[in-house]
């Protein structure tokens, strides 16, 4: 369960930059 | 208010305090009665040198999970984040524990600025294509002109 | 119901609980340990003195004694320590947002807020193909005028040197001079007619 814990709250630390960052280069080729 | 690294030291210390003065040396001796009526200056070494590795073992310990877990940096910088949130009364937002709704909000000044982007370019596109389309006017217009021109000449032969 | 301070596992990286569990049982291994320690070294001063008649289960008795006390207050103590940084320094208030988090407070948008903002932007995309292909005609359609004007332009040059010509050899309004020399070629018919009958 801890480790869920510590699994799942990491992923909502770090997920949404790297999911950002993939949409914003997408966004960016978009542009160009 | 003393910081969060301050009050983890006090806390700690006060357990210990708490732990030394409960296993006193009376209570020691007095479990120990048989040996400490044989060697009371020896219980009593024994007695001083077993609390003061008990302390300097927790010390080390609580030591070693503040540097493992880099926590006097985290306390800092959580004094800092609950400090600049003083003076937020409501409760703040949480993880709704649907990753899909949380990442959405993450999106959203991203795509603001891709929305107010591509609000301009079409703005530059569109008034682009109103000089343009002014100049395909133009241009039919004059080869309209051009035309009654030619065939005013034409007739004229005729 | 277990609180899985989940947010504060957000933070730290490791949940509070697993923490202070962490600290417990290390405390605890160390009295054990040390307990241990005290009992052997009381042993083996024990063996030094000649008919003594503490015997080893009776100080195991005296060293169960003073670790079943020790014990029952350090689990007291400990569990008020654990009570204590758990709610005041393992924790984040309610009021507080992690910095990770704070486009959710300037945002907060609804799904149905998001999609009208997609939507929005995918017809954005979409009238800007359109308008950038409505130029590309536009484009074009000036370069066929440019060909065209062209054409045009050259033909009615050509009228202007046919007319330069006729204003060169002196018919200066051609229907005039057309209407002139008409007559004057009917009239050379006829004087050569005049003149083929003579001769007959």
């Amino acid at each position: 369960f801890d480790e869920l814990i510590v699994e799942t709250t990491t992923k909502r630390k770090q997920w949404p930059k790297k999911i950002l960052m993939y949409a914003i280069q997408t966004m960016k080729a978009e542009q160009e | 208010a003393p910081g969060r690294v301050q009050v983890f030291a006090t806390v700690v210390d006060t357990f210990l305090e708490k732990l030394v003065a409960a296993g006193s040396y009376q209570r020691f001796a007095n479990c120990y009665r048989g040996f400490y009526k044989l060697q009371p200056e020896m219980t009593r070494s024994i007695y001083d040198q077993f609390i003061s590795q008990l302390q300097a073992s927790i010390k080390e310990e609580i030591q070693e999970v503040k540097d493992e877990g880099n926590l006097e940096m985290l306390f800092n910088s959580l004094d800092k984040i609950v400090e600049e949130a003083k003076n937020r009364e409501e409760p703040a937002w949480r993880p709704s524990g649907i990753p899909e709704e949380d990442v959405r909000s993450a999106m959203v000044p991203y795509l603001l600025k891709h929305r107010s982007y591509l609000r301009k370019v079409l703005k530059e596109k569109e008034e682009e294509n109103k000089k343009v389309a002014e100049s395909v006017l133009a241009g039919r217009e004059r080869i309209a002109e051009l035309q009654r021109l030619i065939q005013a000449r034409k007739h004229a032969w005729q | 119901s277990v609180n899985p301070m989940a947010y504060e596992a957000q933070f730290f990286g490791f949940t509070p609980q697993t923490c202070m569990l962490r600290v417990y049982t290390a405390f605890q291994d160390y009295l054990f340990d040390m307990m241990l320690v005290v009992e052997s070294v009381i042993l083996k001063k024990l063996g030094g003195i000649p008919g003594c008649e503490l015997s080893p289960f009776r100080i195991r008795k005296s060293t169960e004694k003073f670790l079943l006390f020790m014990k029952e207050h350090f689990d007291k103590l400990f569990s008020k320590m654990e009570a204590v940084l758990l709610q005041l320094v393992l924790n984040i208030p309610e009021n507080v947002l992690l910095p990770e988090d704070e486009v959710h407070e300037q945002y907060p948008y609804s799904k149905e807020q998001l999609q009208a903002l997609q939507d929005e932007i995918h017809q954005l995309q979409q009238q800007y193909r359109a308008e950038a292909s409505a130029g590309q005609a536009l484009r074009a359609e000036l370069e066929e005028q440019k060909a065209a004007q062209a054409e045009l332009e050259k033909i009615l040059q050509w009228f202007d040197g046919l007319e330069n010509i006729c204003r060169e050899h002196g018919t200066g309004d051609f229907k005039e001079s057309f209407a002139f020399l008409t007559q004057n070629s009917k009239k050379l018919q006829d004087v050569l007619k005049d003149v083929e009958e003579k001769s007959k």
